[in-house]
């Protein structure tokens, strides 16, 4: 998500 | 990025190379379920849509890619190059069985309402039920080629690695993502029965595994 988790995992 | 991480994310390009290899050097996709793999290439596109709005990382934009790549060429194979060897009648799971509900809840339970949120969410939900038309074939024909469980072995070993990165990340950093987490979960207990067998049958036996 945007804010909520970091988007660095596949 | 710690050490499950990374083996998490080796051990699935690992099993999506041994599949792709499997199918391209014997020419055939026999015991191969055609539609759990379209369901990862549709698990990856509405996943790594963010790949248009955000840049992370080379690392991150590099895999992102290849597993989109590597999952339609699959797809390709299966479906057009060697259609011929495609076992259509043992794969019959219904797949609308986990797209209506898994869409559903995609809608209800997600982080924020908006379309790339919704599809990320979908795509973790799918990824957690993806294998079963797979499952459900090595069931109906009761046998598996080795390599195919070999495939399923890396494939299922990703997410509980992914399991420890999540604890350990909990742990180091406070993060918690409570979707992949609970969905991570599912997964990897589908294929708990599978290692069992992987592990009775294939690695301590030779050739197929089959089921009782």
């Amino acid at each position: 998500g945007t804010d909520s988790k970091l988007k660095d995992e596949l | 990025m710690n050490i499950f991480r990374l083996a998490g994310d080796v051990s699935h390009l690992v099993a999506i190379i041994i599949l792709f290899l499997k199918i391209w050097k014997s020419k055939s996709c026999a015991g191969i379920s055609g539609k759990s793999q379209v369901l990862f290439a549709l698990v990856f596109t509405s996943r790594y849509l963010d790949l248009f709005t955000v840049f992370i990382s080379a690392y991150n934009t590099i895999m992102k890619l290849v597993f989109l790549v590597l999952s339609y060429a699959t797809v390709y194979l299966i479906y057009m190059r060697f259609r011929g060897s495609y076992d259509s009648e043992n794969d019959s799971f219904r797949v609308e069985f986990l797209l209506v509900p898994v869409t559903g809840l995609a809608f209800l339970e997600n982080y924020a309402f908006t379309p790339l949120e919704i599809l990320w969410t979908f795509s973790i939900f799918l990824e957690a039920v993806a294998i079963m038309p797979q499952l459900f074939m090595i069931t109906k024909t009761g046998e598996a080629e080795s390599i195919t469980t070999h495939y399923l072995f890396f494939l299922g070993l990703y997410r509980a690695l992914y399991l420890a990165n999540w604890v350990w990340r909990y742990h180091t950093e406070g993060f918690f993502d409570q979707i992949a987490v609970v969905s991570g979960v599912v997964q990897t207990i589908f294929y708990c029965d599978f290692f069992y067998l992987y592990v009775t049958r294939v690695l301590r036996g030779s050739g197929k595994m089959s089921l009782p």
